[in-house]
């Protein structure tokens, strides 16, 4: 039977690998699945890498979804975005000069267990053997910064750092394969819920980026784009001053790991359904946030000074 | 109910404090009493002006409302029942049909 895959709806994670799969199996020319390592329940960590085979210069662009668990409007926009690449003609041609590198779900781990035990689990399922409490937060736990404000080093807390950097080996996996394609990798997105933002570097600190213009004009191309589908406002800059100053996040180590266009969404919406986001919402909150998403791809094939 | 309806009763309360003081008391509040954070994730990540959304236990609601009644500290109930919200999210997957 053909199979059909409704993307209109939120996915157990065994429903979207087996979607990743067949995205591999039917679109052979422009598909390419791999595992990047195992989660620490020993889950494999599946990226779909999209577009014409890579060119060694072909600039690329890396999207993961799911990285906080309860969060789960992020892996219905990743699938959401697979699809709209592999049939919108406009993303079509995007397809010829850029790849995707997309991970749908960051965290599986975290993942399952919102939807068997915890709907609003966050973290990691890591266990650190001397603590009670399980999980690390994915995004304290990145090598810049690390455990400093804005994380906590206590591991009840939802913003646990780790017991040192990339102790997550989800977290590893993903800082090893960024780091061995920084060369061709020029954005990094990272998609959270909720707050209906669009942040970028720097988290952890005050200060502005030396390429300030460049990212700032870029993100407000992409909420303006974002804006014209549903007038749905998003907030954009800075994360330390637009939403509070945090440490160890993936979005400050890609960018100083020389990915000049790093940046974190906070999808819908700003707090009337928090994470239990309804399934009617999906197709409004991914079609703008396609937008936008667009908006910063196309900005790479631009010099920008 | 999905979860085995571990979510009756429980609620989301958002609060917006606008003064380092009422910032000072929920700050102090949040640490003490374990609750689960929507926004910001943490307790010391509170600040002034900005909102704060907390799942709170049915129990814990009533005395949460109390004490930021004692404190007025405005608030309002986001999510009134969350395992009704958590039940109509996801639909019932029994009803996913799936060729």
């Amino acid at each position: 039977s053909e199979f059909q895959h409704n993307y209109e709806v939120y996915h157990p994670l065994e429903e979207i690998q087996n979607w990743m799969f067949e995205m591999n199996r039917t679109h052979p020319h422009l598909v390419h699945m791999f595992s990047i390592g195992r989660s620490f329940e020993g889950r494999p960590l599946y990226v779909l890498q999209l577009g014409k085979r890579a060119q060694p210069r072909k600039k690329a662009v890396w999207i993961d979804c799911g990285a906080h668990a309860r969060e789960w409007i992020g892996p219905a926009f990743c699938q959401w975005f697979v699809r709209e690449a592999l049939t919108s003609y406009h993303m079509r041609r995007l397809l010829t000069q850029l790849s995707f590198y997309v991970m749908p779900v960051f965290n599986v781990d975290g993942y399952v267990f919102s939807w068997t035990t915890d709907r609003f689990w966050r973290k990691t399922r890591s266990k650190n053997g001397r603590f009670k409490c399980w999980g690390v937060d994915i995004n304290r736990n990145w090598r810049v910064k690390w455990c400093d404000e804005g994380a906590s080093s206590h591991p009840c807390d939802d913003t646990y750092c780790g017991p040192y950097p990339e102790s997550e080996p989800e977290v590893k996996a993903v800082a090893k394969f960024l780091r061995k394609h920084r060369k061709r990798i020029k954005a990094y997105i990272s998609i959270h819920a909720y707050a209906q933002m669009l942040l970028y570097p720097y988290s952890y600190k005050y200060a502005t980026i030396p390429n300030f213009s460049c990212v700032e004009d870029t993100a407000h191309k992409a909420v303006m784009a974002l804006y014209s589908a549903y007038r749905e406002r998003y907030r954009y800059g800075p994360a330390s001053t637009t939403l509070y100053v945090s440490s160890g996040s993936s979005m400050d180590w890609a960018y100083r790991n020389g990915i000049p266009y790093a940046f974190a969404f906070e999808l819908r919406d700003t707090g009337h359904y928090g994470f239990l986001l309804p399934e009617s919402l999906i197709r409004p909150t991914c079609t703008e946030t396609m937008r936008a998403v667009n908006t910063i791809a196309s900005r790479l094939l631009r010099k920008c000074p | 109910g999905l979860y085995d309806g571990r979510y009756a009763g429980d609620q989301v309360i958002r609060m917006i404090p606008h003064s380092y003081e009422e910032v000072q008391f929920l700050r102090r509040l949040f640490e003490n009493l374990r609750a689960d954070l929507w926004q910001p994730n943490a307790a010391s990540l509170i600040r002034q002006d900005g909102a704060v959304d907390v799942h709170v236990g049915r129990g814990a609601a009533q005395e949460l409302k109390g004490r930021l009644r004692g404190a007025h500290i405005g608030h309002r109930v986001l999510i009134s029942n969350l395992q009704m919200e958590v039940e109509n999210q996801s639909g019932s997957r029994s009803s996913r049909s799936r060729r």
